[in-house]
């Protein structure tokens, strides 16, 4: 048994849930906030057997794109005033990260 | 060290917190959605001793209940309208589903 | 790879993705609640290589406080109410619960 947690853009949240019930696997979805751009993202969290990581990472690669965004810099990093540049940059936004964990034991009730 | 991740249903949430407390259990809650019937639900963050893991699913099993739950399709798994029957389905939710990780290194600040 | 679970006080989420930001570590935000006194707290979801532990777990000790907080018993915890004492109770909390989870896989899509 594994437990993959997995950062997708919410606008990938729908697609990625449909494509993991029509193919019978369960998930978990929680709200979440990127630590860089403090924008709304969704963290899944799915429990499988061993056997079937490869073909969940497949469904997440398939169904999460990679987008850019333009951002206007919230504040000067590190500090330095001086340093400050207005001007919205732009930033890509991968379409997943994705942590897989080994999972000791597991229980339903 | 062990951290256990409990997905159970919100109307069993504020009964198993309030065990664990009693227990002296510390846990962590964070608002989640099933993936099938994206509905709201609970997932419990548990930091717990090895010893103390027999315990914790002791109390978690006798906290949440098994339901029944009457769900109107939300749409054509699949793909194919042609299967698709509008009827609702009665769908049963356990009562916890229990994933138990092993923890290398716990520090409190 | 390890993937940091800490559990810190809301007031102190904002300092702490700053610092880790500035330090080029990234990490994702989920909004939770302690079991105890039911508040609101952040948990900060962290991947990270193994050479950066020591690193984030200081980043994390030196942006999260410690505080005292006056508690009205919210009811008669194990159920006995003569052993009910209305007063407020001081509690501490405090600055980060961390756990450090192994990871078998890392993707990025
Ligand atoms: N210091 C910095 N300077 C310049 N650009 C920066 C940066 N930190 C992040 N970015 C860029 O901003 C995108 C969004 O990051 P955010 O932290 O909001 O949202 C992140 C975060 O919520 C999560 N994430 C990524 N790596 C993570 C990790 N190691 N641990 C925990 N969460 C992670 O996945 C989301 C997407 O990450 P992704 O890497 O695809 O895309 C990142 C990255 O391309
Ligand atoms: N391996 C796993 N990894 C991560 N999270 C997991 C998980 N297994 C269960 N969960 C979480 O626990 C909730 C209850 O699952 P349970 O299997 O008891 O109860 C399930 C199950 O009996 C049923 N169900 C789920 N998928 C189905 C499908 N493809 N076809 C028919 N019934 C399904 O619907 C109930 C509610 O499912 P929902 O997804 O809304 O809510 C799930 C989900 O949030
Ligand atoms: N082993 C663990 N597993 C998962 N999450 C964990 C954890 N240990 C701590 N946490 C999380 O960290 C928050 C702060 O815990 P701390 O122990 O510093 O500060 C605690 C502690 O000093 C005190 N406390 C907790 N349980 C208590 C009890 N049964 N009796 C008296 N005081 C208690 O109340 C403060 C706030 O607790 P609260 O539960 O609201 O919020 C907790 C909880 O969300």
């Amino acid at each position: 048994m594994k437990l993959i947690m997995a950062v997708v853009q919410d606008k990938d949240s729908n697609r990625l849930s449909d494509a993991l019930v029509e193919n019978k696997f369960q998930a978990t979805k929680l709200a979440s906030t990127g630590g860089f751009l403090r924008a709304g993202n969704t963290t899944f969290m799915i429990g499988i057997e061993d056997k079937d990581v490869d073909a969940v990472l497949t469904i997440i690669k398939e169904n999460c794109e990679t987008r850019e965004q333009l951002v206007a810099p919230i504040s000067p990093m590190g500090g330095n005033a001086d340093s400050y540049v207005p001007y919205p940059v732009e930033v890509q936004i991968g379409g997943a990260t994705v942590f897989i964990l080994p999972v000791e034991q597991f229980e339903k009730f």
